[in-house]
């Protein structure tokens, strides 16, 4: 609905649902999303920075979304 | 510990840009 595909929306739920402030690191992402190839989470990652929906934080490893707060 | 304020400046730097990049794609579509 929102334009996303279900990987695309299962990585962002998770940077969405992560309540630290420099939000959530892709090593957490992968042991959560365990069931996908790392490479099809960094293409996600990727797509969701381009169109704005996460930025990076204190790295370029730790991500969070432009739709909290 | 919490963020430095330095850290805190360059998130919110991001996050800015990151929403000049959302609103860039909805304005394309």
């Amino acid at each position: 609905a929102n334009g996303l595909t279900v990987t695309q929306n299962q990585v962002l739920n998770l940077i969405k649902a992560c309540p630290r402030p420099e939000g959530m690191n892709f090593q957490d992402l992968k042991s959560q999303l365990h069931n996908l190839n790392v490479s099809v989470i960094k293409q996600a990652v990727d797509f969701l920075s381009n169109e704005g929906h996460i930025y990076s934080t204190v790295d370029d490893d730790h991500f969070k979304s432009t739709d909290a707060e | 510990p919490g963020l430095t304020e330095e850290q805190k400046k360059k998130i919110e730097e991001n996050r800015q840009k990151a929403l000049a990049r959302r609103a860039e794609k909805l304005a394309q579509q």
